[in-house]
């Protein structure tokens, strides 16, 4: 859907983002 | 909501699937006893769900629906602990969940169960090999997955 892909937020790069930041995460704070 | 809260649950229950631990693990109802909750945690932190713990977890519960409840109930208060404690995720009021339907294989309250578990495993300090093998499932498992942490965090955060 090229609506979706706006900004580079493709389904994928959506999913890469979250699961990237939660890595980067520093330990003791909230999810 | 109830097909959101079924989804929840298969997306989940793929995530189980996932960590190959050596116990059955084709359904909900091998989780309905907590033993395979149980080990997933324990190979999360061993330090905080440690084998004196996981000792208490009784094995050979079968049919048994009051061991079984017994069992859930030891794995959601030392998550719920964990979360609080460990990991400062403050669960909201309502997160009391009913142990005797998760027995009975309730797919909503199953997945809010598991939903804490993931929490537990994308926040503890072996995150990195957690969050990549969830990275590795199929896209629409990760949305759901993603989805049922942002709904923690939302929780969390009012």
């Amino acid at each position: 859907d090229p609506a979706n892909m706006k900004g580079g937020a493709t389904s994928e790069g959506v999913l890469a983002n979250f699961f990237n930041s939660l890595l980067n995460k520093k330990p003791g704070t909230p999810v | 909501e109830e097909d959101k809260r079924l989804k929840l649950c298969e997306s989940l229950m793929i995530w189980v699937k996932s960590f190959n631990v050596c116990l059955p693990c084709e359904s909900i109802g091998d989780l309905t006893n907590g033993v395979l909750i149980a080990e997933i945690l324990h190979g999360i932190d061993p330090a905080w769900f440690d084998s004196s713990w996981k000792a208490r977890i009784k094995m050979d519960v079968r049919d048994n629906k009051r061991l079984k409840v017994s069992n859930l109930k030891k794995v959601l208060e030392r998550t719920k602990d964990y979360c609080d404690e460990v990991l400062y995720l403050r669960l909201d009021d309502d997160a009391g969940l009913d142990t005797s339907c998760i027995a009975d294989g309730d797919t909503g309250e199953m997945g809010r169960l598991l939903q804490m578990v993931l929490a537990c495993a994308v926040n503890c300090d072996r995150k990195q090999g957690y969050i990549e093998a969830i990275m590795g499932l199929e896209e629409s498992v990760q949305h759901v997955l993603m989805a049922a942490l942002q709904e923690l965090l939302n929780k969390n955060e009012s």
